[in-house]
């Protein structure tokens, strides 16, 4: 049968979720910080 | 060639294709833009100019333009990067 490939193409990647979540806290803390 | 090359004017370039990159898919928070600008102009010159950074940028790039659903992952790493090399470094604690 056809192999399902590992294409987690989605905008909810879980990896970059976390990542923006920490930029995003990271900037607003800078510019409170300012 | 010289004995040290000098990858000060890649670098620019790099960044400049990368923040390009950024500026297209992060369009539901434009601060993110000025924020990794900001921290390019805090960090050492020496640093801008460094072997070191065109290894990240020319890796984010790429990865960037293969794998965009983690574009933040990316530019996260950047910006921690450049953090630890910046010239005014914050101290978290001092006794």
């Amino acid at each position: 049968g056809p192999v399902t490939l590992d294409d987690d193409e989605d905008e909810d990647d879980p990896e970059n979720r976390i990542a923006k979540k920490m930029l995003l806290e990271e900037i607003q803390a800078n510019i409170t910080s300012d | 060639g010289g004995s040290k090359k000098c990858y000060q004017l890649e670098n620019e370039k790099l960044f400049e294709e990368f923040l390009d990159l950024c500026k297209k898919q992060t369009g539901e928070h434009p601060e993110v833009v000025p924020f990794l600008f900001n921290r390019r102009q805090r960090a050492r010159p020496t640093f801008l100019a460094s072997a070191e950074l065109r290894n990240v940028l020319s890796r984010v790039l790429s990865r960037a333009q293969t794998r965009p659903t983690k574009l933040y992952v990316y530019i996260n790493e950047l910006c921690t990067v450049l953090k630890a090399h910046s010239i005014k470094r914050k101290v978290p604690l001092t006794p």
